[in-house]
């Protein structure tokens, strides 16, 4: 560690920590994490979200969260909570969505310490870590000064998502990091008028990966307006009551 | 600097460099880069392209490249060349698309100075510089380190995907850097079956940036299941003789 010692505070009373990684951009880390968290919360589990995306903080929008959260007389932050989840992000402490975060390695890694120790978390049975899309200071940092659980990899099913995926992939076996499984997001397009179905980003990358690494394959979401407007507005997917295909998440 | 200086030798003999940044993962900045250095050498100039994103770098695939470059007695690195565009990136150096590269910032920014530095590029018109989806140790490298003439954002229509687009922009600016203009991509879909446009990812947001930043608006490009088939097949839209919304890239 090029001499940045980052150590995370034991005793935060948090029992499983789950990252979602990918290694490619914009395949629906952030949109899988916030609709999981959320759908654990409706089944009756205490969950956090730690938004690890110092320089893409994209959880805020996703929640919909647009206040800046306490910081207690101890100096300890207060999560937001929304649809029963508490979220924490960088992006909740600075000036607007658009400001950049230029940051090199050293202080995003300090970042993500705090956002881990200085958050009065209370009891969780799971927190989620939503990684950006690297294999660098972020996901080291993470993998090896957290005790994860498990780790979940989001692709979408064309070669370069696969080939990136793949790479965070394995680094998580690397760290021996248990990977619970690869979710295929965007897997195909229903046309609104005549239903013809379009493989826009090809078929079967999230399942071959599966085979391939030996990791159990958790499912592919389709690709819809519907997903993309409620991570716009705030209002996710499976927090709405709507019945759509990405129920399963 | 934290401890590391870079310097970028100047006798390479380089007319203009020009980054191409996004913040968000995913929008199709490679895929823009690949397409906008074969139509400049297919319009006769000499171009080179850099693969900034470290870790995840996806040039070798979207322009179909499989072997190693060559090492010269100087040990200088010889780019591989393809379509008339001379090329250079990680991906190249290491045993497989899917082997992560797990480096902190210092090495990264190392990395990205030698792929400069140490490739023969010879003669270039243009060097274009594709970066990774962050506003951390490669974006401040190239930007603190390298004599930009232009960059170029890439977004997709979408709050999130533009809130992140915005970031790089506003970093270019925050370094001087005088900002082409926005590529808005993956605008609308077209239905195979019924020409039904849908426009998944939302509408205007490419436009509201170029506004709200006063940098001149490039155009839409569509999503089209062609051009997510080129860039895994490596052989890019503009290199491929069909008839294409996407050919004015
Ligand atoms: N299944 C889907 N259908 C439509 N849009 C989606 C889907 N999954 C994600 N999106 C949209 O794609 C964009 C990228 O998703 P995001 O979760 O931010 O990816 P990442 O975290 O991997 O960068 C967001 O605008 C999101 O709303
Ligand atoms: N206009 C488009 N239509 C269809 N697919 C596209 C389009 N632009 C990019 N893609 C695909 O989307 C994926 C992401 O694009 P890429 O250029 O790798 O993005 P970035 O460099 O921003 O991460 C790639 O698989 C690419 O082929
Ligand atoms: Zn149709």
């Amino acid at each position: 560690k090029v001499g940045l010692t980052v150590s995370f505070k034991t005793e935060q009373k948090i029992k499983d920590i789950i990252a979602i990684a990918s290694g490619k951009g914009g395949v629906g880390k952030s949109t899988v994490s916030t609709n999981i968290a959320i759908a654990l919360a409706k089944s009756g589990k205490k969950v956090g979200v730690l938004d690890a995306d110092i320089h893409g903080p994209n959880l805020p929008i996703m929640f919909g969260i647009h206040e800046k959260p306490f910081v207690n007389e101890n100096k300890r932050i207060i999560p937001i909570e929304r649809y029963g989840v508490k979220v924490i992000s960088l992006g909740f402490l600075v000036e607007s969505p658009s400001t950049p975060i230029i940051w090199r390695g050293p202080l995003v890694t300090k970042a993500i310490e705090q956002l881990y120790n200085d958050v009065e978390w209370g009891e969780l049975d799971y927190l989620l870590i939503d990684l950006p899309p690297e294999t660098g200071d972020a996901a080291l940092t993470v993998m090896q000064s957290l005790p994860l659980k498990y780790g979940i990899i989001v692709t979408t099913p064309q070669d370069v998502s696969v080939a990136d995926a793949s790479k965070a992939l394995k680094m998580f076996k690397k760290m021996n990091i248990p990977v619970l499984g690869v979710i295929e997001n965007m897997s195909y397009f229903i046309c609104p008028k005549c239903s013809e179905k379009t493989e826009i980003f090809g078929h079967g990358g999230g399942e071959r990966m599966s085979l391939e690494n030996e990791v159990p394959f958790l499912g592919k979401i389709p690709l819809e307006t519907k997903v993309r407007e409620s991570g716009d507005n705030g209002m996710p997917t499976v927090a709405s009551s709507e019945e759509t295909e990405t129920k399963h998440i």
